[in-house]
């Protein structure tokens, strides 16, 4: 662990009294280790080092008995700050419907998100409408229509374009008296200049509230490319990071906050439409610091 | 003083970042860096453009070498290929792809639907099956997928196809339970063909970091790998966790997706890769 590393370099300087900037940086280079370890892109990485070099070089730590666990603590409290500093409300229309869209790469749960969030707003006395606004993944708008059934939530479907689709479920939810549009959208890359206009011009139509990124936790170095293509094509309002039951360390929701300014805003815990947590950032700072 | 110009450090610092963040890992990113090193200081190598050539072979060398072509013919009939990993990395569709490059080289193919979890998985892969004119054989949502695996292959035998394609649910390495679902279909297999699967392939997606790593290694523990699928290469990710996976646990990639449509499938080609990897 993080912990055990950096008793490593400071037990050969034990008694030595007080620290020198070498020794520290020795320190910050394994903090450095770790967050790219834990998938935390390397220019990130660099930067948040850099950012708590200066109070890392303190007098404070420098005349500890416990560098390490000083350090750490510096580490760690500028991690959850950076994560957790903003509200991870999801926002709702003061005056007409709610519209939530879900976007991202192929396969980091957007489809699942949008059952997930439909329950959600359910429990909480809220009427979703789930849209199925993917018409190129082999049988998506079964998938969604599947787990709507499951829920007990209307799923909208139509054949046309994907923009016109979102347009029409927006109209449909109008004259339904349903307060919540969730928009399900087809996985594409940022680098797809087609797919993301496509993107847009759903988002001039049915303006949505909240524009959620879907991310895969286990995402690696390029979380930053995506995340800040898809941050500039559309502005996202919030970050959604899946599959965070398994064992990646989660590097990637650093990369995503410090590229786009977007708070993570929920969790996908399992496959099941209730596994969906509220972020905390406590938490997911001490699992990229492993 | 080593004699050495300083734009030599430079330089080293810099291939490593070329590696790490083509998702290599810190460790194989020190590795090859510091294998370089000692080339180049050997061989007395001054010129930047040398120092990375030498390094790209590296890391061919690296990949090279293994086990037969995953599409090789054996003398069992059907052959039989099960394909594993985590959620969401393209395991349905790159059993459609597959099948038609069967197809196309005059094999008949049978698509086993064994994701009775996932919501509409069969029917995503009916499309599949329909556009790569394979066989499919499914159970019911919910219905056990060794039962379904077992009857696949047995299908496939009495109907002479000449390749099997299994498709599983995701899942993560991490949940016991489906991993031990995973060796129960691998296992039922076998007892339907012995011998079989003939390989067992997990996809994995070329955005993952270095869980990729742990993936491989929990699902080679649980059902043994013969090769990897590396898809959505056509993206800005550099898949570099299979050289790790490679250095670790001998697995070679086999093919790569480029895209989502049914011809997007390529042969992997260590040099393509790496030559890509640098660009
Ligand atoms: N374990 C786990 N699996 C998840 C989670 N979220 C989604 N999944 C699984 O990930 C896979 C992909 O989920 P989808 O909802 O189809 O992803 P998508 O983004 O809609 O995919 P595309 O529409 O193809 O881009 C499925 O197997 C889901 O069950 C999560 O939080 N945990
Ligand atoms: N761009 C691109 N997308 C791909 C590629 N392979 C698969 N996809 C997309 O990735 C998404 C997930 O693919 P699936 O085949 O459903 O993945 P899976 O592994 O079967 O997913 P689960 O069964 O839910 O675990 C779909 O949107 C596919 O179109 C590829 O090579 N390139
Ligand atoms: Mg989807
Ligand atoms: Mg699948």
């Amino acid at each position: 662990s993080l912990g055990d590393r950096l008793d490593g370099v400071f037990k050969s300087l034990r008694g030595q009294g007080r620290l020198s900037e070498e020794n520290i940086k020795d320190a910050l280079k394994e903090v450095r280790r770790a967050f790219l370890e834990a998938d935390v892109n390397y220019k990130v990485a660099k930067k948040f080092v850099a950012g708590v070099t200066e109070e890392s070089l303190g007098e404070k730590v420098l005349t500890s008995v416990t560098p390490g666990q000083l350090i750490i603590k510096i580490v760690h409290d500028k991690l959850v700050e950076l994560l957790g500093g903003q509200s991870r409300e999801l926002a709702y229309n003061p005056r007409g419907i709610t519209v939530w869209m879900m976007v991202g790469l192929q396969g980091s749960g957007k489809t699942t998100g949008c059952a997930k969030l439909g329950l959600r707003a359910k429990r909480a006395g809220r009427k979703p409408l789930l849209v199925a606004a993917d018409i190129y993944r082999p049988a998506a708008k079964d998938q969604l229509r599947v787990l709507g059934k499951a829920l007990d939530i209307p799923v909208f479907t139509t054949d046309d374009d994907a923009v016109r689709i979102a347009g029409q479920g927006l109209a449909y939810a109008k004259e339904n008296e349903i307060d919540l549009v969730i928009l399900d959208t087809a996985g594409r890359l940022h680098i797809d200049e087609e797919l993301m206009g496509e993107l847009q011009q759903m988002k001039k139509a049915v303006r949505p509230t909240e524009i959620m990124f879907v991310a895969d936790a286990m995402t690696g170095q390029d979380a930053v490319k995506s995340a800040d293509a898809f941050h500039q094509a559309l502005g996202i309002d919030g970050v959604m990071l899946t599959k965070i039951d398994g064992d990646a360390r989660g590097g990637a929701a650093l990369s995503i906050l410090e590229v786009t300014g977007r708070p993570i805003k929920f969790l996908g815990i399992g496959e099941k439409p209730a596994d969906l947590e509220v972020f905390h950032p406590s938490r997911l700072a001490s699992r990229i610091l492993g | 003083v080593t004699g050495t110009p300083q734009f030599d450090d430079e330089l080293f610092e810099e291939i490593e970042e070329v590696l790490i963040a083509s998702d290599c890992g810190l460790e194989t990113a020190a590795h090859l860096t510091g294998r370089l090193r000692e080339v180049c200081e050997e061989r007395k190598t001054m010129k930047a453009t040398e120092v990375v050539e030498i390094i790209k072979e590296q890391m061919i060398v690296m990949l090279n070498g293994g086990s037969a072509p995953v599409d090789a013919v054996i003398d069992v009939t059907p052959k039989v290929y099960l394909f594993v990993g985590v959620n969401g990395t393209g395991k349905t569709t790159s059993i459609g792809k597959i099948g038609e490059h069967f197809r196309s080289a005059g094999k008949s193919v049978l698509f086993a639907a064994c994701d009775t979890f996932r919501a509409a998985a069969r029917e995503q892969l009916q499309i599949w099956a329909d556009r790569s004119g394979a066989d499919l054989v499914s159970g019911d949502d919910g219905s056990d997928p060794a039962a379904v695996a077992f009857d696949a292959v047995n299908a496939a035998k009495a109907r002479g196809r000449d390749v099997v394609l299994i498709d599983t649910a995701g899942r993560l390495h991490t949940k016991h339970n489906l991993m031990e679902e995973l060796k129960k279909i691998s296992r039922a297999v076998d007892k339907a063909l012995p011998g079989a699967p003939h390989e067992t392939l997990l996809v994995l997606d070329a955005t993952t970091g270095q869980n990729g790593v742990s993936q491989a290694e929990s699902f080679g523990d649980a059902v043994g790998l013969t090769g990897l699928i590396l898809t959505k290469l056509d993206g800005t990710a550099k898949g570099g966790i299979i050289l790790g996976i490679r250095q670790r646990f001998g697995v070679p990639v086999s093919w790569i997706g480029v895209g989502e449509k049914i011809d997007d499938l390529e042969t992997f080609d260590s040099r393509e890769f790496i030559e890509a990897l640098f660009a």
